[in-house]
């Protein structure tokens, strides 16, 4: 699982 | 980002709108849970760490900023305001913290994607989020009558989540490494939470009157 696309929500 | 990630996250800064209004022009915190406010406090503090360390977007500093401050502003009201503490249901917001805090530390440090400092209290905040509104639910089945801000504040709240679900739903089919069960299992149920609550919120507002949840 990548963490940028998991982390660009608020 | 798109439009039902937007409609969300501008659901979820109405709520905010909502409370502060309902507390600032009526000097009244009556129905709110000082629980449920300090839980979001934790979970945007343990989330929005990484303020610090990576910049995702401008959109994004500001909104992570805003809840943190007016979560901190509307827990200085309901605490310290000579006024507003009156107010307040202490003996009826009786959930425990531990209750919720405990479970969601004890399942980050197990389930998580990267067993790091700021990933596990990341993971924290997405399993209390989705449960931090139960202290919010529980007040309000005690309270005789509960009033209108106080009922669109949480039915707000209830829409962001709902609206995060279909944006996921949404990044799933045209982002290609969008997979993020974690945070979907998590979103659902705290979704699901807020089943009963529109339930009667709908009912209520279709017959024109007050919401009152049964106990």
């Amino acid at each position: 699982v990548s963490k940028g696309a998991t982390h660009d929500e608020l | 980002m798109n439009l039902f990630r937007l409609a969300g996250d501008m659901s979820h800064l109405l709520s905010v709108c909502v409370l502060l209004l309902k507390i600032r022009a009526t000097k009244s915190c009556r129905g709110i849970s000082l629980k449920t406010q300090e839980l979001y406090a934790l979970v945007f503090v343990t989330r929005y760490l990484d303020l610090f360390y990576s910049y995702i977007s401008l959109y994004n500093s500001i909104m992570k900023v805003t809840f943190i401050a007016t979560a901190v502003s509307i827990i200085r009201y309901m605490r310290f305001d000579k006024v507003v503490k009156q107010t307040y249901d202490k003996e009826q917001d009786t959930f425990r913290y531990a209750f919720l805090v405990a479970p969601c530390l004890v399942l980050a440090l197990v389930l998580n994607h990267r067993f790091t400092f700021t990933e596990v209290l990341w993971t924290f905040s997405i399993y209390l989020e989705a449960v931090a509104i139960l202290p919010q639910l529980v007040l309000m089945q005690r309270t005789q009558n509960i009033d209108n801000l106080t009922a669109n504040y949480v039915a707000l709240l209830g829409a962001y989540r709902g609206l995060y679900i279909v944006n996921w739903i949404y990044r799933y089919f045209t982002e290609p490494h969008y997979r993020q069960w974690l945070v979907w299992i998590s979103g659902v149920v705290q979704t699901a939470l807020y089943a009963d609550f529109f339930y009667f919120y709908t009912k209520a507002w279709k017959h024109n009157t007050r919401l009152q949840l049964p106990a």
